[in-house]
């Protein structure tokens, strides 16, 4: 599967609905220090169904949603909706005929969550298992974080192992 | 789960063989089970060595060298799945001019089987881009997109 | 000995919400004792607001972010010491075009109190360079020092 | 002080020796992955008495010996000289009246260790001690390894501690 576009709402730094287009080949996200873009990356690992907060640098889920800016005052709610295309090789295995379909998660401050595929209510878990196989999970070798090229090395040899079972 | 563990375990041993000696122009690599005899919990260990290196411990190598290795490990891996979607948050950073040069060479050639999605500060990186997002804060706090430049 | 690490740490803790706010242009920053009442043992928490944004958890700031932080306590550590020796392995890795700047106008002041010998591969930093001393290794395996430029 | 001269003899892959001269200002150490840029500041650290193999990332200290590459066999012996130059802020105190001098520090694949300041032998403790408070030392704020930024932020409180602790 691939990406067609992200949409953030509310998501860390992205206080402002935004939508990203990708295509296929090679798209290059750039900007300075601090100005949002592995807070994208962020919004990929967390919309397919992070469950730990500490992966997505927070403390606890909720510091996700907008806290403010001097400009602004803090959301209650971040919201991220991810568009995929169908190209040829879909593993949610029930979405093997579709050509597109998205997958929204919604946050609110008060705790509650919402989630979504194809703007059908599901619950979590049908996000993650969505997801299973492709290597685009929490520890998977789809999505490449800033740390993951030293964890690999210094990781202990158990460690590892998740990376090749993931694939497996 | 065993036998499905080992057969992925030797193809991406081969790739990574094979990719290794690509982005390093020679040496060898490998991927080696701690222990052979027990494949369902054994640990995975890597063992490198550049063109006119001894093979030595893995931790005694540079910050550009254990670089290459992790993304020539991870990359094999995607290259078995056939993975369709990566994203890579700045993983060219400490990698010289010789390296950013084989690394967008990669990354060219995955591109044809593979949607790619890059962060990086480097200009010859951005290069390769067919799509450049740039993202933009100023004293806001507030992240806005600024400019999606075609190649 | 309890009050000479209070008073370095007060020391250095202006040194610290001064450099941030230079090298961040703006914001502010602090390091605290996690228990203030038992100075001999605390440990020393570092909170950070870099321009236009509310304070948060530091880890939520980014790569470029925390380097920079990094960098102020390190340097501010160096200032109130006098010290006259300091070497950087490669700290420029995660910086930005207009943070390499400001990095790169700081080791210029410093250079007058102290001797700076930096690892780089950003042609940037190599530019304020006095001297550079150039290594290879080609597939030897051996190093070599092959030039000695002077600025 | 500061340093004027580093001499590295079979150190890591300073198979042959090397000498390595500075000055007041800035010196900037360049050149590929992996030519041994940051053996250099392996060489100072254990010079000055390091004592963790750890921190110059070897098993055990013998891993800082040569140990051979394709084209040249392994050697028995490592050896790093440090030449120092007093610039009036000299912290060893019996040294505030020289102008220079040297610390040695030799290991033979046999085990055996020798140590010499301004060629006399000592002990590796005596070494150790003329660096103390200067912030050269491990953990010290003088010497900036790859890893030491990010480890600074992710530390544990009482860790960062130490850092200060070594400057008061
Ligand atoms: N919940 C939130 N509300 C507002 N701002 C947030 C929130 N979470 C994180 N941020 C801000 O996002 C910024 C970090 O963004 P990000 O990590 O994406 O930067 P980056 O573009 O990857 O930078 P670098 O090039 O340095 O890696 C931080 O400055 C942080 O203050
Ligand atoms: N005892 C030894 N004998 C021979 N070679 C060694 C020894 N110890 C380390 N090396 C070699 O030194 C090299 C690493 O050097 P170093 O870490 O200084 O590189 P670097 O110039 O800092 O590179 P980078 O820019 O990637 O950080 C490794 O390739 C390693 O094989
Ligand atoms: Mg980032
Ligand atoms: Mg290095």
């Amino acid at each position: 599967m691939i990406i067609d576009k992200i949409e953030l709402s509310g998501f860390k730094s992205f206080a402002e609905k935004t939508l990203l287009q990708f295509h296929k080949g090679i798209t290059a996200i750039v900007g300075p220090n601090g100005c949002g873009k592995s807070n994208i990356v962020d919004a990929v690992l967390w919309c397919i169904g992070a469950r730990n907060a500490r992966n997505l640098r927070a403390r606890v889920m909720e510091d996700v949603i907008f806290s403010g800016s001097e400009e602004k005052r803090p959301l209650s709610m971040a919201e991220v909706t991810l568009f995929f295309l169908n190209d040829g090789k879909l593993f949610p295995t029930n979405l093997k005929e579709v050509e597109e379909f998205s997958v929204t998660r919604r946050l609110y401050r008060s705790g509650e969550s919402e989630f979504l595929i194809n703007n059908s209510p599901c619950r979590l878990k049908d996000i993650a298992e969505l997801f299973m196989g492709t290597g685009l999970g929490e520890g998977g070798y789809g999505i490449i974080e800033q740390d993951k090229v030293n964890w690999l090395i210094s990781a202990h040899p158990r460690e590892r192992r998740t990376l090749i079972e993931e694939a497996a | 789960t065993s036998q499905r563990f080992v057969e992925t375990y030797k193809k991406v041993r081969e790739s990574f063989k094979e990719l290794f000696s690509r982005l390093f122009d020679g040496g060898k690599a490998d991927i080696i089970l701690s222990d052979e005899n027990d494949p369902l919990n054994s640990g995975i260990e890597i063992i490198a060595q550049p063109p006119g290196k001894k093979l030595q411990n893995i931790n005694l190598l540079s910050g550009g060298e254990k670089a290459l290795i992790a993304i020539s490990l991870i990359v094999s891996l995607f290259i078995i799945k056939k993975g369709s979607l990566c994203i890579m948050d700045e993983i060219d950073a400490p990698l010289d001019d010789l390296n950013i040069t084989r690394f967008t060479q990669l990354l060219k050639e995955l591109s044809n089987m593979t949607q790619i999605i890059l962060i990086t500060h480097n200009k010859r990186t951005m290069e390769v881009a067919d799509i450049l997002h740039g993202i933009t804060m100023e004293k806001s706090g507030i992240s806005k997109l600024v400019s999606v430049k075609l190649s």
